[in-house]
């Protein structure tokens, strides 16, 4: 028996819909520690990664672990069901043919559910070296998507230069091209959340696929800080922190020069 | 040339 509740049901429908453009069928690995996902989109260029902590969510029971293959399309048009402030409850036997779906009302007056047949979904699995990056920068989410929205009308490529003093964004078109460089805040600048903050060991430099960028900023409204992971010569993390839960973590491989 | 490089070149399938 697997059954997870959430209070704060938004918060799934937010994080299908920060997956569902990128990936397409994924398995959720349900065990006692949480819920975890991997699945890379169809061309193998970027990876998701999502994890959920049981004790992020009000409820949680997994009996045996199991491994739901949902087409996410499809669970998230399910999600459009619940409404915003309903508590959303996951349930699939030990050995699930479907998802089942609760969504309450805060108030207890509309209680629905929705069963989503699961799929039969082969994966490859990639290992992921627990690495110490060269570059981390954490920054407003908000900000992040903004430049990345900002590049991609200008060109394909973003070249992401990281030194102590900032994080300089590039791209260049046909019509030209543009820099966007955010500083390190100092000690003294507002609010944690609407900081820039940068750990370097070594400067680095890489260039992604700005269409890849985008789809990952579809994670926005999980929360209000990013961190970028980067060292030479290796996939970019994207990390999206999800308060109190876990995080949802983008991969995604460099375009090389040859 | 600017090459897409794909993620195997640096994870390994497990």
């Amino acid at each position: 028996m697997f059954e997870a509740r959430l209070t704060e049901g938004s918060l799934l429908k937010k994080i299908i819909e920060a997956i569902k453009d990128l990936v397409q069928e994924a398995n959720v690995d349900c065990s006692e520690e949480g819920l975890t996902m991997q699945a890379m989109d169809a061309s193998h260029v970027s990876l998701c990664s999502l994890n959920m902590r049981h004790g992020g969510f009000d409820h949680y029971r997994c009996d045996r672990s199991i491994s739901l293959g949902l087409n996410l399309a499809n669970l998230g048009k399910i999600l459009k069901c619940a409404g915003n402030d309903d508590v959303v409850t996951l349930k699939a036997e030990d050995e699930p043919d479907t998802l089942t779906l609760m969504f309450e009302s805060p108030n207890q007056e509309r209680i629905s559910d929705f069963e989503l047949k699961l799929m039969d979904i082969e994966t490859e699995h990639l290992g992921i070296p627990n690495e110490e990056y060269k570059c981390t920068i954490s920054m407003p989410s908000g900000e992040f998507q903004r430049i990345v929205r900002d590049l991609a009308v200008i060109g394909e490529t973003c070249i992401i230069t990281c030194t102590k003093e900032g994080v300089k964004f590039s791209v260049s078109g046909d019509l030209g091209n543009g820099n966007v460089t955010v500083r390190q805040s100092s000690a003294a600048d507002g609010d944690e959340k609407d900081q820039v903050k940068i750990q370097m060991e070594e400067p680095v430099t890489l260039n992604f696929a700005l269409r890849y960028l985008g789809f990952f900023t579809k994670a926005t409204p999980l929360g209000s800080t990013v961190k970028l992971h980067m060292s030479p010569d290796v996939p970019i993390v994207v990390e999206y922190p999800i308060d109190g839960i876990g995080s949802i973590s983008y991969f995604l491989a460099p375009k090389i020069d040859e | 040339v600017m090459t897409q490089s794909k993620l195997s070149a640096f994870f390994r399938s497990s």
